[in-house]
Parts: C-alpha cells; structure tokens; sequence
C-alpha cells in the first residue's frame, strides 16, 4: 500500500514553541 | 486545555484551522520524533481536518500515522 503522505510538506512551525523576540 | 472540537475549527478561518490543529499535534508528535516534529507535523496538516481530529483523540491512530510519515521520509531520503 502506497502511503498519501507528501514528504515535500511544508514543515510546521509552532507558535508556542517559537523564540521570544 | 480545553479539548479541540470541529465547531471550534468550523469558527476558524481555513488556513487559522490548520494552525489551530498544529499546534495540538506538535508536542504529541515531538513526544515520538523530537528532531522530525515539525516536518511530520506538517505532512500530517494535509489530511482532512475530520481525521486529524480523530487523531487527535485516538493516540492509536496518530502513533500509527507518525510512524507512516516517518517511513515515507526515509524512503525519500534515501532516494
């Protein structure tokens, strides 16, 4: 079974885990 | 935190959706796959946001989708 899932995603980028300016 | 329900994304702009599920993925996904977290996290936004909720309250399903995802990178790695 061929798998849907696109490695070429844009990856996720979290807020919560974002730097504080 | 409160759970995340489809009328609580209904009430979201579409890309606000996205983000909003994201964010209750991400530290699930990064419990597995510290280093790989955002990049599957990612892959996983492309699904319908009815089963990212289910996922969401199955840890089966997502475990199961994670791993997938991981499959799906080494192969294209490795190519």
């Amino acid at each position: 079974r061929k798998s849907t899932l696109n490695p070429n995603a844009k990856e996720f980028n979290p807020r919560a885990f974002a730097q504080p300016k | 935190q409160e759970p995340l329900t489809s009328s609580m994304l209904a009430a979201a702009p579409p890309q606000e959706q996205k983000q909003l599920l994201g964010e209750r993925l991400y530290p699930l996904i990064h419990s597995m796959h510290s280093a790989l977290a955002g990049k599957i996290t990612g892959m996983l936004l492309e699904i319908d946001n009815s089963e990212l909720l289910h996922m969401l309250e199955s840890p089966e399903s997502l475990h199961a989708k994670v791993e997938e995802a991981v499959a799906v990178l080494q192969a294209h790695q490795a190519k």
